[in-house]
């Protein structure tokens, strides 16, 4: 137990650094475990600084720039060892464009590297073009979820009209 | 193992049944408010064994049965199939022979619910470990909800460290 | 206090009704006490069911009919007893386009009607060109934080590019 | 009695002097993440009487002092200004015969904060009430944080109490 725990924890950790600089264009992020008798009741603390900044709290961190260290945190852990399925449900909502377009392209990185297969739920228009394929949930009848597999144009008017 | 096909049937808001495919890459989903998106997901997380309501926004089980609206009845019954393809014949031993691998999950208004595997009737726990072999399952980190995905940051030390057994 | 507080009740349910129905376009919504010796410790149950569904557990509704009735319910509260200053942080994020324009009409609404003064943090592009007048927040120097007068264009850059 | 201006220097990631004008109806406010829009509503609420730096996400409260850049020091010291106008000469007594109220709080790492009212200081508690009797403060919920707008439909009934309060 312990041997794999250390194990994995170094190649999370390697992992993360590198898609923290990606995601954030440069600044450092490192793990590390905190103090335990026994590692496997250790903890898991995240040190992050975005371009620029001191290293500080991760509380003091945006909204923004707190969905972007997790994401880099939870592809790490892919990384080291993929999942079959992966669903983010509006993970998008508190980017700005600029940060939307550099999660797509992680993710788009991610399952080509890892064969791991992504649904996303989205409101944002960039993220909707970056997609393989669209499905559409719409309650043509109140109450009554229908699905219908749409294309980009569809989905834009779905966007527009609900 | 791929997850290949989702179909519901009376589970919350998609009373008629359902089929979404899931191929590779990255399929998105899109809809206004309230249209049943985020009802999906927890259709995926249930029929892989998730056992409280409420990570499921219910405050009961019977929660996740279709319950009318003005112009439809309410139903008495949900069933979530997941079909996943096996086309190296991987896998876990219990399903190594197999192309496909159905598990599907079926409840009933004031009865328990019941899983089957291929058709034939199994315990939740196969089901959970089934899932949990193959590195996923209605816990995994990998199914991110509406909302939480600054929770990871804003967890404690130890509630993290499960992310570093998933990895392992 | 007991008076006070039952007579603010009865407005504030009265408010919020005739808000979600504008809100939601539709549907039935409204407050009700909890039991309790004492009104003075009563708690507030909402009951809320969008149009066309079943009266329902308020945790049933998704994330943005939960944002847009704690909307019509925070700005019963403001009709009943205003406040000089509103500060609203990104509470469009989980909004579809057709429920954005309809939160920026009211916030429109209760501004001229009870003169608060609304400062409202925004990404939608919808949102930002129904204010009255913007300012941006920038980090030309990395880590230190400006803030300029601007109008719709150069949001929209500053959206853009970041 | 309105709202006019926000003034800051030192607070958070505002290390040089800023202005924020605030004017009837409605001021969007816009910009990247982590370039310091939130920063301006903790402003306020400190400036208001907030005395948990946990609800302004910092540890302790010499977190809210600019920690410096790899560019630039920290400073030690961090002050806000509210500026109120009270054209009508209305207001709570304590300052209806002045055409403006400003509201300035200072502090010092390391020590603690005080309080200005007009250039003369000021005890929190007196702060508070002024704040209170204009219908608003550091808790009221006319301020809602980011990711917060859902709290007020997942809190308890009781919870939710202090918004008839509020509202009497
Ligand atoms: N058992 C049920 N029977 C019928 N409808 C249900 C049931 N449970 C939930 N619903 C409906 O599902 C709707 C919520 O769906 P969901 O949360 O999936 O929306 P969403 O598409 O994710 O929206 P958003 O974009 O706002 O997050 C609610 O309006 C609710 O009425
Ligand atoms: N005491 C401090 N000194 C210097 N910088 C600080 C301090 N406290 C917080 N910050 C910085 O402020 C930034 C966060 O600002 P803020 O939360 O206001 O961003 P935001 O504009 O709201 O972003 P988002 O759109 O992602 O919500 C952090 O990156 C942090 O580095
Ligand atoms: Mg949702
Ligand atoms: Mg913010």
């Amino acid at each position: 137990g312990r041997e794999r725990l250390l194990g994995s924890f170094d190649k999370v950790n390697q992992h993360f650094q590198e898609l923290f600089v990606g995601l954030f264009g440069g600044g450092r992020a490192h793990l590390a475990m905190t103090e335990a008798e026994d590692p496997l009741d250790a903890g898991l603390e995240i040190m992050a600084s975005p371009p620029g900044k001191k290293l500080q709290v991760m509380s003091l961190l945006s909204g923004g720039e707190q969905a972007l260290t997790a994401l880099a945190l939870l592809f790490a852990v892919f990384q080291t060892n993929p999942s079959p399925i992966c669903v983010l449900d509006e993970v998008d909502a508190p980017l700005d464009d600029a940060n939307v377009d550099r999660f797509c392209a992680l993710v788009s990185r991610i399952a080509a590297e890892t064969g791991t297969r992504f649904l996303v739920i989205t409101h944002h228009r960039i993220t909707m073009a970056r997609m393989d394929r669209l499905f559409g949930v719409t309650m043509v009848e109140r109450g009554v979820s229908q699905l219908v597999s749409v294309d980009l144009q569809a989905a834009e008017r779905i966007r527009r009209t609900g | 193992v791929n997850f290949a096909k989702l179909r519901l049937a009376g589970f919350k808001s998609f009373v008629d049944p359902t089929e979404l495919w899931i191929e590779p890459g990255m399929t998105g989903i899109v809809g206004p408010n309230g249209c049943g998106k985020s009802n999906l997901v927890e259709a995926l997380r249930w029929v892989m064994g998730e056992n409280s309501a409420r990570r499921m926004r219910g405050g009961e089980m019977d929660d996740l049965i279709f319950g009318g609206t003005t112009a439809r009845p309410a139903r008495n019954v949900a069933e979530v199939t997941v079909l996943l393809d096996n086309p190296a014949r991987t896998g876990p031993a219990l399903l190594a022979e197999v192309p496909e691998i159905e598990v599907a999950r079926r409840i009933e208004r004031g009865g328990g619910s019941i899983y089957r595997l291929n058709g034939r009737e199994t315990r939740q726990r196969d089901v959970q470990t089934l899932f949990a072999d193959l590195g996923t399952g209605p816990q995994s980190s990998s199914l991110v909800s509406q909302g939480r995905v600054g929770a990871i940051i804003n967890a404690k030390p130890e509630e993290r460290r499960g992310l570093l057994e998933e990895a392992a």
